[in-house]
């Protein structure tokens, strides 16, 4: 199984 | 005073299409230097970025930086009334709570303005650092809208493989399996029909059916989309408008449980 992972992990909050 | 006035309508039309699956509501940060627009989708796999440069329109004024929160599908309703060779000028006064568009025929002989409110947005910004990417591959982006939706009758998932050989695009599901492999074109006739593959070194991920079919929506904008990945960051789909500016798409990839 293939989970979908959210953009949080790989962009930096500004 | 912001007021951008563009020569034809139907750029905006196919910026709205392309993004209103995506996005239900968004901020045109408008300064200088033209219109930025970032938002994440409601699930947060996806972040869209959008840039329209002042040098695009046909007149561009922003005396002081303003942001338009706009709810996408009233707008949407909105630039459906403007005829596709209307121009469109998008006003707003500083500090006001809405934003008026008014569309011109090409004899002039037919002037439509409506206004909208606009919305406070509570935004989340995110910072997209600067990415050497493995593999940036460019196609023509009909082909990469064909290809998306005939692997999403396999399966959720599409895997996107890029050696030098190529590029191969695999679903696999309930009824089978498909593969779609593209080798880099030798020599082409029109350059947008072109397949253009580099490669630092090769890289496979998987995404979401669903997204990347979301992000074909801007197919009408660019004759080719480019695609940068590298392994475990989010891959980028990029469509350039001509003369104006540029669509980005990001999606995280999907990972083993």
């Amino acid at each position: 199984p293939l989970t979908q992972t959210k953009l949080q992990n790989f962009f930096t909050q500004i | 005073m912001f007021e951008a006035r563009l020569l034809r309508s139907s750029i905006l039309k196919k910026v709205l299409e392309a993004i209103k699956d995506l996005l239900t509501q968004a901020t045109f940060d408008c300064d200088d230097n033209g219109i930025q627009l970032q938002a994440m989708d409601n699930s947060h796999v996806s972040l869209v970025s959008l840039t329209l440069r002042a040098d695009g329109f046909d007149k561009y004024r922003c005396d002081r930086n303003i942001s338009l929160g706009m709810n996408l599908s009233s707008m949407s309703k909105i630039l459906k009334c403007a005829g596709d060779k209307d121009t469109v000028t998008m006003k707003a006064q500083d500090n006001a709570d809405t934003v008026t568009f008014v569309f011109e025929s090409p004899n002039q002989e037919k002037v439509s303005d409506y206004e909208m409110k606009l919305m406070n947005l509570d935004l989340e910004h995110l910072g997209i650092p600067e990415t050497e990417y493995s593999c940036t591959i460019r196609l023509s982006s009909a082909e990469f809208a064909r290809i998306c939706r005939d692997l999403s009758q396999f399966g959720e998932s599409i895997v996107i493989s890029c050696t030098k050989e190529g590029v191969r695009f695999s679903a696999s599901g309930d009824i089978g399996s498909a593969n779609i492999a593209l080798a880099q074109t030798a020599s082409v006739d029109k350059e947008e029909e072109a397949v253009v593959i580099e490669m630092e070194e090769p890289v496979t991920l998987t995404f979401a059916c669903q997204y990347l079919n979301y992000f074909t929506k801007a197919t009408s904008l660019s004759p080719q989309v480019q695609l940068s990945m590298s392994a475990d960051v989010p891959l980028v789909v990029e469509y350039r408008i001509p003369d104006i500016g540029h669509i980005r798409y990001y999606l995280a990839p999907k990972i083993d449980d």
